[in-house]
This record gives structure tokens, C-alpha cells and sequence, in this order.
């Protein structure tokens, strides 16, 4: 563990308790996607398949736990609250996130470091978790108004993607055999995609005016 | 393998 992997899982902690917190203290989901969250469900569940398998530490398998059930419990807030799924405006989430899924599937079956059952589904979260995003970056752009706790959720979510990077150079400079270029391209794809919304946010923040992204 | 494994990583 170095601190550059601690602050971005911390980030990444923080993102998703901003987005519940926001869920459940005012009851609204207004803004977010349930198309991104569908898909951070999907890749936690296939990422942390080996979760009964094998143990690594304690704040491995806590940390595994709560982005399951956080994750989950966000779409089932969305889906299934009876007040929270009125605020979810579903006509103006309409990516097909379905068309994500099937790509990330077929490069995972092509493009993996040992081609077991387990190896390959983790593979596939990686690459859906690069482009989950991307729904959310649509909806940000079609409803204009980001309210600001959206707006910190997606940006704490680059954040914690920025952070892996550090760390796996980091780790890539210490530990001899860490060589992992299926994780290192996906994770850069992924903060790349937040890179211009890093920009519109950050000029939001200096001009200390509302956060709008161009159409 | 596990310790260069990105396994041990979220």
C-alpha cells in the first residue's frame, strides 16, 4: 500500500458516500445517472468475484464490500425508491449502456493476462469501468445545470483514477515485476475521459461561477 | 504472483 493508492481509494470512498449521501439526505437523484451507476454495479460485481476466493487484508475485503453495496444501493435507490425514482429523469439518460457492456465483453475475450473465468471478468471491469462514466458526462451535458454535489462526485471519481495512476508509477519504479499494461491503459483511457471535465470544472471553480458544460 | 499482482488492488 503506498499513499498515492490510499488517497485515491479514499477518493473513491468519498465519491460514491457523496453521491449516497446526496440520495438519501434530500431524497433526489436529479442529475445522476443511472445508466453510470448500472455500471459501476456491474463492474464491482465482476471485479470482486474472487472476494469469497481469496483474502488479501482486512481493509481489502471491507473496502470490496462497501463499494459493492454502496454501488448497489444507489441503483436500487434509483430504481425502486418510491420517492427518490420520481426525480430520475429518465428521458434525459438515454446513452445506450448496453452498447458499452458488449465491446468491454469481446476485448476482455481477446485482450486478458491468463485467460480463466475469473481473469477475464476482472479484465472486463476494467475496460467498462473505464468508459462507465461516460453516460454520466452525457446526462452533465444535456441537463446544463450541474448541481454541485454531481459535480463533486464525478470529479472525485477522476480523482481516484488520477491517484491509481500516481500509484501505479509509483509502484512500477519500486516493485520490479509490477508490470501490468491492460491496467495502466485502461485506468489512463478512463482519466483521460474526465480531462475536459476536469478543465470546465476548474475553470467553474477560478471564475467562481456555475459549473456549464458546452453543449 | 500475488505480490505483484494488481489483485491486491480495488
Amino acid at each position: 500500500m503506498n499513499i498515492f493508492r490510499l488517497a485515491g481509494d479514499m477518493t473513491h470512498l468519498a465519491s460514491v458516500l457523496v453521491l449516497l449521501l446526496k440520495i438519501h439526505t434530500i431524497k433526489s437523484c436529479a442529475g445522476v445517472s443511472l445508466k453510470t451507476q448500472e455500471l459501476y454495479a456491474i463492474v464491482f460485481a465482476t471485479r470482486y468475484l474472487d472476494i469469497f476466493t481469496s483474502f488479501y487484508s482486512i481493509y481489502n475485503t471491507l473496502m470490496k464490500l462497501i463499494f459493492l453495496g454502496s454501488s448497489f444501493s444507489i441503483v436500487w435507490y434509483m430504481r425502486y425508491h418510491k420517492t427518490v425514482r420520481r426525480t430520475y429523469d429518465r428521458e434525459q439518460d438515454t446513452f445506450r449502456h448496453w452498447f458499452l457492456v458488449l465491446p468491454c465483453l469481446l476485448l476482455a475475450l481477446l485482450i486478458h493476462e491468463k485467460f480463466t473465468f475469473l481473469e477475464v471478468l476482472w479484465t472486463f471491469s476494467l475496460y467498462l469501468e473505464a468508459v462507465a462514466i461516460l453516460p454520466q458526462l452525457v446526462l452533465l451535458q444535456r441537463t446544463r445545470n450541474i448541481d454541485n454535489l454531481t459535480g463533486q462526485y464525478v470529479f472525485l471519481l477522476g480523482g481516484y483514477r488520477g491517484f491509481y495512476i500516481l500509484n501505479w508509477i509509483y509502484r512500477y519504479l519500486t516493485e520490479p515485476h509490477f508490470v501490468h499494461w491492460i491496467t495502466w491503459i485502461a485506468g489512463l483511457v478512463q482519466t483521460l475521459l474526465y480531462a475536459d471535465f476536469f478543465y470546465y470544472y476548474f475553470q467553474s471553480w477560478k471564475n467562481n461561477k456555475k459549473l456549464q458544460l458546452p453543449a | 504472483k500475488l505480490v505483484g499482482d494488481t489483485k491486491d488492488e480495488l
